[in-house]
């Protein structure tokens, strides 16, 4: 009673009753078991004499970022293809998480926004992924859609760095996908969007997926990073909806998913619709 | 219709400032345009060459005419074709292409007004089909990203998503048809539920 599992296929999730939080990740066919915690949270940012954040620079105003939500109530929908887990963190961030009974991989859609700037703080969105793994600084981000490179926290290969921006300074482009490992399996996830992303802590992997900013970085644009839609006469922030997808694998097996699930997600089905007789249409 | 427009968007947004969002929002607003534009035009030729491709015996192959539409607004259950009622003797028929090069197997997902429906391929087999509910944030975007980006206000939201498998060869394509199953209650579709953990 303790924990909700969904999947119906070999890749389960458990998530807490009570916190309505992934606990843990099991693939019952490679034997991969990764206890794993994903929240939402978000950096802060107010107008700086220095550095503002901005489109350009991604300048955190030094605190820890805000979580979200520490518990959360979940929906659960069952059935022969797909189970998912709805979860609303807040008035403007949601997730459904869903697991395909033939695919071996966990898929989040997230939707966030309009993020709220009435409290005069610019706020830019992450997603964290916290596993049991000891990586020792170690991560991998895509090399624009290609190979992977190794990047390590703090860390320049070619120089002796100085931390000044412990956050800014170790996110990395990221346009399929991070992993880390710790040479027993890996944790992998690919996106749907060109992103950054950052391993903080030995373990994670977090996501940046939506930003709302209140004053410009006076790096030539001239504005804040503030995108509004508008309908009628009535306006508010920009909501975004997208994917991302997680998957965990034994040391080494994890290029295979990524190369092949990357380039599926890349390239999706096109679906075009039509009304038709089936009597009448010869199929090909 | 031809993809030059598209081609030409494209080329312009190799600007680093559209490739990294650091355009101004003006100047964003008119990348995104030229895209749409672009994009629209390409589904056109898409539709047009799909339409050739099936070979129905019914349809047309023609470069003016398409028995097929493209859904953008799919991601928010925006799909009027889809959403439109099925009648007796007109089925829902989806082509799904593969751009890649290898066989692959997906699950397609499509929002309908009835879940009464059966999903049949392109041999007249039946496929498993799951029916989840709308929820209520998919709805509310829709409403509002409808109006905002089409201008137009959206009928009420289907009820349901239709859910199914379909298997594509390698840079071809297969047809999947939608339709009434012959008596209420008799589909084959699985109604799925919400369950709230105490």
């Amino acid at each position: 009673n303790e924990t909700v599992e969904i999947g119906p296929g070999n890749l389960k999730a458990s998530f807490s009753s009570n916190s309505g939080q992934l606990k843990r990740l099991y693939n019952s066919k490679t034997g991969v078991d990764i206890p794993v915690q994903q929240s939402y949270l978000w950096y802060g940012s107010t107008q700086k004499s220095d550095q503002n954040s901005g489109a350009y620079i991604f300048r955190p105003d030094g605190s820890p970022p805000v979580i979200v939500a520490r518990s959360v109530p979940i929906k659960v929908i069952r059935g022969p293809l797909v189970d998912e887990i709805h979860q609303q963190f807040n008035s403007w961030i949601s997730q459904v998480i869903r697991i395909y009974k033939d695919k071996e991989h966990v898929e989040f859609e997230f939707t966030i926004g309009p993020i709220p700037t009435e409290d005069s703080v610019g706020k830019e969105v992450i997603t964290r992924m916290t596993a049991n793994m000891a990586t020792d600084k170690v991560f991998y981000t895509d090399s624009n859609g290609r190979d992977f490179l190794k990047r390590v926290r703090d860390y320049r290969a070619d120089w002796d760095l100085q931390v000044t921006q412990p956050v800014a300074g170790n996110y990395y482009p990221v346009n399929l996908g991070m992993y880390i490992t710790d040479n027993k399996s890996e944790l992998s996830i690919l996106v749907d969007r060109a992103t950054g992303g950052a391993s903080i802590n030995d373990g994670e992997i977090e996501l940046m997926l939506h930003r709302r900013l209140l004053y410009d970085d006076a790096r030539g644009v001239g504005e804040a990073l503030d995108e509004t839609v508008c309908v009628g006469t009535a306006s508010e922030g920009l909501t975004v909806r997208g994917n991302y997808y997680l998957g965990i694998h034994k040391n080494d097996d994890g290029s295979r998913w990524r190369r092949t699930t990357g380039q599926e997600i890349y390239s999706p089905l096109v679906l075009a619709f039509g009304h038709e007789n089936q009597e009448e249409w010869r199929a090909s | 219709f031809n993809t030059f427009s598209l081609g030409d968007a494209l080329g312009v947004t190799q600007h680093h400032d559209a490739v990294t969002g650091t355009a101004k929002q003006h100047t964003t607003n008119d990348y995104a345009k030229r895209l749409t534009i672009g994009a629209t035009e390409s589904e056109a030729v898409v539709n047009s060459a799909l339409s050739c491709l099936v070979n129905s015996t019914t349809g047309p192959c023609s470069t003016t005419s398409s028995l097929f539409n493209q859904c953008r607004l799919l991601n928010i259950s925006y799909c009027p074709p889809t959403e439109k009622d099925i009648t007796e003797g007109k089925n829902l028929v989806i082509v799904a292409y593969n751009p890649l090069g290898w066989n692959r197997t997906d699950i397609i997902k499509i929002p309908v007004n009835d879940a009464n429906l059966i999903v049949q391929d392109s041999a007249g087999n039946l496929v498993e089909a799951q029916f989840i509910e709308l929820d209520n944030i998919t709805s509310n975007l829709r409403k509002f990203y409808v109006e905002a980006y089409l201008g137009i206000s959206p009928k009420q939201a289907p009820k349901y998503w239709l859910i199914f498998r379909v298997s594509v060869p390698p840079l071809g394509w297969n047809t999947y048809f939608v339709s009434k199953a012959s008596q209420k209650g008799s589909s084959t579709g699985y109604v799925s539920k919400m369950e709230i953990p105490l």
